[in-house]
C-alpha cells in the first residue's frame, strides 16, 4: 500500500481531481462535531467488528 | 401468443429424450478441515456399445455417433426446489468406451460453501441427442456409464478423486513472527505496516482523523504444488501471497464548502488486510450463493 494509493482512492471517493488546498490557519479552528466523531467511530467499530469476526 | 407487438409463430416440440442419472456422493470428512480443494474429477465408466447395435446405429445415421453427455450440480434449496449449476457438457463418440473424467472443481467448491449440516453433493448426468431435428441421430440411447453394483462396490461404479493440497504446508502461515524479520525463504504471512498519514505532506490540513493505521501487508513465498493434475488448466499462474481478504479504512477529511472547511467522514475500501492466502492467479473464485 503505497502513499499514492491512499491519496488516489481519497481523491477518488471525494469526486476530486487533485488534492484541496486548505487554509491552515482555518483548519486550527476547525471543530470536529460531535455527530461527525460519532459516525467515525461507528464506522471504525464496524470494520473491526468484521476484523474479529474473521471469514 | 399473448404479445401483441409480434407476429404468433407456430413451433414444434423436439423431445430430447434425454436419460438422466443422479450421482450421490456423501462427502462429511471428505475433505479435511486444513485442506484447499485443487481440482475435484468424475469418472464414469462409458460402457462398450454391442456391435450390432453399432452396425444397426451407422446404417441408419452415418454421419454422427455421438451423444452429448452433461453433468450439473443439483441443490436441494431449504424451500425444496431443485437449482441446478452447468458444470460440464461435452459430445462422446458411440465408437469410445472405458473411462471418461469430467472436471467438477466448481461443483464441489460450491458444495463446500453451503451452510452446515451440508446435504450429499448431488451430480446428474444426463445424456442427450446431439442435435434435435427429424434425422437426428439416436446415438444417445446407446451410451450408457456404469452404475454402481448393487450392494457393494464395483471396479467400473462412478468415482469422485479429490485432489487437494494441505494448507499447513501449501497455506498462509496466520501472522508473521513479529521477533524474526521476513527473508527469502519466510512463507507466506500477514506483516505489520504502519501507514503514518501524519508524515505525508498533501494529507496535512485534510485528513483530520486518525493520524495513521495498521495497514498490514502479505509478505513471503508460497509452496508450488508439484503433482500433475489431471486437467490442467491453462491460465493458471503459481501460487502467490496475496491479501485474501481487506477491510475498509474510515477517515475524517476536511471539505471547502461554501468558502469554508467542514469535516466530512469518508470510508476508504481495501486499505487494511485481514488475511493473506496462497492462491493462484487464473484459480477458479468460489462464488456467493444466493439462498
Amino acid at each position: 500500500l503505497s502513499e499514492e494509493q491512499i491519496r488516489d482512492s481519497l481523491l477518488q471517493q471525494l469526486h476530486l481531481s487533485e488534492v484541496p488546498v486548505l487554509d491552515k490557519a482555518a483548519m486550527e479552528e476547525l471543530v470536529i462535531p460531535a455527530h461527525v466523531r460519532a459516525q467515525y467511530v461507528a464506522l471504525l467499530q464496524r470494520s473491526h467488528r468484521v476484523l474479529s469476526r474473521g471469514k | 401468443r399473448f404479445s401483441q407487438k409480434f407476429q404468433e409463430v407456430a413451433g414444434r416440440l423436439l423431445a430430447s429424450e434425454a436419460s438422466r442419472h443422479l450421482l450421490v456422493f456423501g462427502m462429511e470428512q471428505r475433505l479435511p478441515p486444513d485442506s484447499e480443494l485443487v481440482q475435484a474429477v468424475l469418472r464414469l465408466f462409458q460402457e462398450p456399445v454391442p456391435r450390432a447395435a453399432l452396425r444397426r446405429q451407422e446404417r441408419l445415421f452415418p454421419r454422427s455417433a455421438r451423444a452429448r453427455v452433461t453433468v450439473e450440480w443439483l441443490r436441494v434449496r431449504d424451500d425444496g426446489a431443485n437449482r441446478t449449476s452447468l458444470i460440464d457438457s461435452r459430445l462422446v463418440s458411440l465408437h469410445d468406451s472405458g473411462w471418461k473424467a469430467f472436471d467438477v472443481t466448481e461443483a464441489v467448491s460450491l458444495w463446500q460453501q453451503l451452510s452446515r449440516p451440508r446435504q450429499p453433493l448431488l451430480l446428474q448426468v444426463s445424456v442427450q441427442r446431439e442435435h434435435l431435428g427429424p434425422l437426428a441421430s439416436e446415438a444417445h440411447r446407446l451410451v450408457r456409464f456404469a452404475s454402481q453394483a448393487a450392494g457393494g462396490s464395483g471396479p467400473r461404479e462412478p468415482q469422485l478423486e479429490l485432489h487437494t493440497l494441505d494448507l499447513k504446508a501449501y497455506g498462509a502461515q496466520g501472522d508473521c513472527d513479529t521477533e524474526a524479520p521476513a527473508t527469502e525463504g519466510t512463507l507466506c504471512c500477514r506483516q505489520e505496516l504502519y501507514i503514518d498519514l501524519q508524515g505525508m505532506k498533501w494529507a496535512e490540513n485534510w485528513v483530520l482523523e486518525p493520524p495513521g493505521f495498521l495497514a498490514y501487508e502479505c509478505v513471503g513465498s508460497c509452496q508450488q504444488s508439484q503433482e500433475s493434475l489431471p486437467f490442467q488448466w491453462p491460465f493458471l499462474g503459481p501460487r502467490q501471497c496475496i491479501a485474501s481478504e481487506t477491510a475498509s479504512l474510515p477517515l475524517i477529511v476536511s471539505i471547502q464548502e461554501g468558502g469554508r472547511a467542514r469535516p466530512h467522514v469518508v470510508s476508504l475500501p481495501n486499505m487494511r488486510v485481514q488475511k493473506c492466502s496462497c492462491a493462484s492467479d487464473g484459480a477458479p473464485v468460489p462464488r456467493e450463493l444466493a439462498p
